[in-house]
């Protein structure tokens, strides 16, 4: 069975599409199976892998209008659920359904041949992201070394526990993957260290350094790694990847 | 009246928070009086202004168990209406409450003595951006140059036209704010001129560079204007105070 991963944080801008995307790339250059869903109204995932007007998305297959395999699209060993603005509507609709947190589990039962199935979330912990975390083995929290940005943190794993006691007691955190990484600022090192010092959470080696090419990628439709194999970005998440099967 | 203000962004770590803090207390320096709304669950605002365990918040106003004034904390010229994470399940149970976009407007219309009242808005354009929008006299867009943000733009002037033809004829846009502006980056410069080719609305001269400064703020509970005045990200800030007073 695939192992499936939520890509979370409710801050906003913290790498989370890129992170899905790039580790989830790195993973498929390695022989390895890989679903990528979008699970955001924005569909920024979909949008920076080139997918603009799709047949079909995450949200038809909410509401039951098509299946998971009639609009996954592949891209050699990388494949996409898009998303897109309908799933604000199916937020809205899940409110009152019963068994209203296990609509995407439900879902991802129909994925198969799968290695690993990454959810790219919206920067909330509401509904919408609930599903992801109730779908899932394991949780993955990219975080910019930024004083807001560690302020959400416990709020993230406070959510996570609530889950994991609620609906999904196999539901881990994988670890927190630091982002955005600004080594000429000594805030950020600081704001790391603390961070090692006060939290149990893994914290993986591999920090994925700022770097242009990532923010670049988006706008030729590819992951960094087929913009800009040879960048700084690319190294980066090839790195993640290698840690991230290194580690249970 | 005040003049209402909702700084918007459905895409995450545009600025959003720190533009209506830094704004706001620019314009509370020059005299005039500032209500700050802090409608985001993650309570940035409100923790970046050293807020940290209101006695009373929002949400307790959403659900009639406090009144606005009582929650209103005073910071010289700078007010605060502190958010909180109740406010994710205030969203949920206003959707099916009848005329569910006019409870803010309702709460605002309490407010008594402000210039402007600015509204901090969460990542997203859902029920609580749209209350925000419904209640506001005007939009301002941060907006950084990046791929991916000028992506979700189109759908944030959408959704400013949706509310306005629904709910609110006065509404409009006063403008957007490029943020986090790094010169060294081509790529920024080459988006903004895509920009402004190619929108109608105003883009504010100026430009809210990148400044440490900004990231740094939020650990002390203060604004950049009282943490390090003579930084860019105090100066940026008040010269956008001054060409927003200075525009219709
Ligand atoms: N390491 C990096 N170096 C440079 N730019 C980056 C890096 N990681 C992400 N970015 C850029 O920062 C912006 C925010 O990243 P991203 O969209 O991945 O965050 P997010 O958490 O998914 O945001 P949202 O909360 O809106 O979903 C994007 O424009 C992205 O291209
Ligand atoms: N001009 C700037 N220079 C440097 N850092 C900045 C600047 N503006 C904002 N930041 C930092 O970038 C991060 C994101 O900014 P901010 O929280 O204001 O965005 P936001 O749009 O409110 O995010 P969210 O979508 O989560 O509400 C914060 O850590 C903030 O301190
Ligand atoms: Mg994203
Ligand atoms: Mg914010």
């Amino acid at each position: 069975a695939p192992k499936i991963v939520s890509v979370i944080n409710q801050k906003g801008g913290t790498g989370k599409t890129t992170t899905t995307i790039n580790l989830g790339s790195a993973l498929s250059k390695t022989g390895k199976k890989i679903l990528l869903i979008d699970l955001d109204p924005q569909a920024n995932l979909s949008y920076s892998l080139g997918v603009e007007e799709p047949q079909g998305t995450l949200a038809d297959v909410f509401s039951g209008s098509k299946s998971l395999n009639q609009i996954i699209l592949k891209q050699e060993n990388l494949s996409i659920a898009p998303g897109s603005n309908e799933l604000v509507d199916i937020e809205i609709s899940l409110v009152t359904q019963p068994q209203r947190e296990s609509f995407l589990k439900n879902i991802l039962a129909e994925a198969k041949g799968y290695d690993f199935i990454l959810i790219d979330c919206p920067p909330s912990l509401s509904l919408l992201t609930v599903n992801a975390l109730a779908a899932s083995d394991e949780v993955l929290i990219p975080l910019q070394m930024e004083v807001l940005t560690l302020q959400g943190l416990s709020q993230i794993l406070n959510t996570v526990k609530q889950v994991q006691s609620a609906f999904n007691p196999k539901l881990k955190v994988k670890g927190i993957v630091v982002v955005m990484f600004d080594k000429r600022r000594k805030l950020s090192s600081e704001i790391q260290e603390y961070l090692e010092q006060n939290i149990a959470e893994r914290i993986f080696k591999t920090r994925i350094r700022l770097n242009v090419k990532l923010a670049e990628a988006p706008s030729f439709g590819k992951s960094v790694l087929d913009y800009d194999p040879g960048s700084y970005g690319a190294q980066d998440y090839q790195a993640l990847a290698a840690e991230f099967l290194n580690t249970k």
